[in-house]
């Protein structure tokens, strides 16, 4: 902190001062550079998700907890060192007696995901990727508030989304020095030899995970089914039936 | 009494001993951590340390530091870095020799890639309990994520997300060949 600058003479009500608009959505962001804001620590920002929209894995450099404020939803996250526990089982048993390697016949697997809905408030550590899907047929909008003052931020107090896919065209206005400068995905800065080695694919993938000629921004709009492993819903919770049959 | 003071407290440990390994592949070298788990003082400091030994042609995959700083110093050899700021620009793309400092921001992606016979580093990061994510591995953020998620995020086909996630099966190092084009940081 600088000094002063929790010499707060007059407070008033704040509203965003950036929306960045993508394909499947918004994101609102308030000037955290403004005295309250910084006096307090506070990065603040508001998610609106358009049904079937896929706000896209991004991590922070400081903590955060997010409240559902309308809608609901899909979340994943991905923690370091967690295993993928949700595993498309019944093909998998199949393909084991084969010998194959992991990863191979067998629809997926992933890391936990969790169904949303009014009142769910999310704490998310810095450093951990974080998805979100519209599954509902209202906007899921989201309030997230990050502990910049927080021992988990290292950096300056800056809120530094980094993208793992997507990007954002418009750039991070709230940043000193990076206005009108678009913001890539973390793959755009690797030399695509380099990703192609890393990931064992070819060049061509390597460079289209790189997203250079995408512009729909940081939330997508998913055509066609989104069929993620989740468990199915508790019953009665959100009035939605389970989409399974439980045994 | 004298038992359980600071006067007691275990300060030291090597990180030179291979068979002390966390990670570990004959062919590619080691790293070996020290952290407040093992070495408990550390939880004072808010410091831990890593130190890594590869051979050529070894990579490191491309990592981030999930909640912490680090300056890697190079102690024997050389090494090819690339590092990837949050913005996506590559901010760091040269040849590491021994006795360079090099600091890596949080939530910076590195790869590394041993360019001599063997290429040694330690580095010391600002938190006791240091975490890596990494961006391809079987431990990676990739292998985390539905298969969904990359097919819409990056527009591949679902064939192409399921190489993505699953053809590296190491989690930390991984043979690496072949010229690499750098010096030319895409800013």
């Amino acid at each position: 902190q600088w000094p002063n600058e929790c010499q707060l003479d007059q407070l008033n009500a704040l509203e965003p001062s950036q929306v960045i608009q993508s394909e499947g959505g918004r994101i609102e962001v308030w000037d955290h550079h403004a005295p309250q804001l910084r006096c307090s620590g506070f990065a603040f920002e508001r998610f609106v998700i358009e049904p079937q929209g896929l706000y896209l894995p991004t991590f922070m450099n400081a903590g955060k907890l997010t409240f559902v404020v309308h809608g609901t939803g899909l979340m994943g996250r991905v923690v370091p060192g967690c295993p993928e526990t949700f595993i498309e089982s019944p093909v998998f048993g199949e393909s084991q007696g084969q010998g194959q390697g992991q990863g191979q016949g067998f629809r997926d697997m992933h890391q936990k995901v969790e169904h949303l809905r009014c009142g769910d408030t999310i704490a998310t550590p810095s450093g951990v990727a974080q998805w979100f899907y519209n599954n509902g047929n209202e906007p899921l909008i989201l309030v997230a508030a990050a502990d910049l003052a927080n021992h988990e931020n290292q950096l300056d107090r800056n809120l530094r989304p980094v993208l793992i896919a997507g990007n954002n065209p418009q750039g991070q206005e709230w940043l000193q020095g990076r206005q009108q400068q678009k913001q890539n995905n973390i793959f755009t800065g690797f030399a695509p030899e380099i990703l192609a080695q890393a990931f064992k694919i070819n060049v061509e993938t390597a460079q289209q995970l790189q997203s250079h000629q995408d512009n729909r921004g940081n939330i997508v709009k998913v055509k066609g089914p989104f069929s993620v492993i989740r468990p199915p819903l508790r019953r009665g919770q959100g009035g939605q039936q389970p989409q399974e049959k439980a045994n | 009494g004298l038992e359980e003071t600071l006067c007691t407290m275990r300060c030291t440990e090597n990180l030179d001993d291979p068979s002390d390994a966390d990670v570990y592949t004959p062919s590619l070298g080691y790293i070996n951590t020290v952290n407040s788990y093992n070495l408990p003082i550390l939880r004072l400091l808010h410091l831990s340390a890593l130190r890594g030994s590869i051979r050529n042609n070894a990579m490191v995959l491309p990592q981030w530091n999930v909640n912490a700083n680090s300056a890697l110093y190079v102690t024997n050899g050389r090494a090819h870095i690339q590092m990837v700021n949050d913005n996506g620009d590559r901010v760091f793309d040269q040849e590491v020799s021994n006795g360079q400092l090099l600091i890596v921001p949080q939530g910076f992606s590195v790869m590394k890639r041993a360019t001599s016979e063997q290429f040694q580093w330690i580095e010391f990061k600002t938190n006791e309990n240091a975490q890596v994510n990494s961006l391809a591995g079987r431990t990676s953020v990739m292998t985390g994520l539905p298969l969904e998620v990359i097919t819409n995020g990056f527009q591949i086909s679902p064939q192409e997300a399921k190489r993505v996630k699953f053809s590296t099966m190491e989690t930390t190092l991984t043979h690496s060949s072949g010229p690499m084009s750098y010096g030319r940081p895409r800013v």
